[in-house]
């Protein structure tokens, strides 16, 4: 399988929400993902990155029609989280994703995502991995030129996926 | 299905380097990974949140074994990157992942996890989603009580996974 990649798929419709200055303890993703599961939300991508000097982000990407009841339900809990906590959003982004199998097993397939996406000339906003699949953020205006720009990179008109790119 | 989790993975000795005060600009990322894939390492988990100031952190985790052999190359080009530009790692670090199809279905599948890995007084430091994932990195130190915990949580003893979980 010298084609670790076997399909591409776009998320159009995205709202992120980032929380910045959480306290990094147990617990505080808790609160964070209850006040949001009450509402019924779905929630899709999940990203943090580590903290410094005990704080830290924690962003997370919900349906753009979903984004007002999110940012209801989590401006309630903002004072419960800490006086430092900030809340930003965006309705304007969208996820492209790369997905195979072979993935796991090659090196080097992030970077020609990422290299497609920076011939193109798109900001990466935010990256999350599995072991079959890379997404990333990016701003809506460059989602299809994203999408095209990973498709021409590993030659997706000759390859289909066994497993759903979604 | 009201299963959504069918399995828990660990993989206990991973290592994590963090570049913060990324350039949030087109190709930054591709630099670093191109400094990496030169040297054949693993990647495994790699997590960007958004930035602030035009600036961002991007994080991945490699096989702890492979540590050393990364410092050096991202060393190499840190330069390149920008003056504001830090480093920092941790030897220390495990990755705790469920699994399950049902997942992308179903609400609160974070919180469940969240909620075992909290009430097992566990600091998540760093997470990641797919659709049929959820990961986290913990302390090693940590780390089985993670395993054990999200077992618990999801009543693994009694489901399998028809996915693997890596
Ligand atoms: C920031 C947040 O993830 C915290 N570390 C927790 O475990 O809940
Ligand atoms: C930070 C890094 O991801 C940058 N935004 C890029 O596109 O490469």
């Amino acid at each position: 399988d010298d084609q670790p990649v076997c399909g591409a798929a776009i998320t159009r419709d995205e709202a992120r929400i980032t929380l910045i200055g959480l306290p990094d303890v147990p617990g505080t993703s808790l609160v964070v993902f209850d006040a949001i599961a009450e509402q019924n939300v779905t929630v899709d991508m999940i990203v943090q990155n580590v903290g410094e000097n005990s704080e830290a982000d924690i962003s997370f990407t919900v349906p753009r029609n979903e984004l007002d009841v999110t940012l209801i339900a989590v401006n309630k809990v903002l004072p419960s989280l800490g006086e430092n906590v900030r809340l930003t959003h965006s309705d304007d982004v969208s996820k492209v994703s790369v997905v195979g199998l072979g993935m796991a097993r090659q090196h080097g397939v992030a970077n020609r995502m990422f290299k497609a996406l920076s011939d193109a000339m798109i900001n990466i906003q935010m990256i999350t991995t599995s072991e079959i699949k890379i997404s990333v953020l990016v701003e809506r205006a460059q989602a299809m030129d994203a999408l095209r720009a990973v498709h021409r990179a590993f030659s997706l008109e000759k390859v289909t996926c066994n497993v759903v790119p979604t």
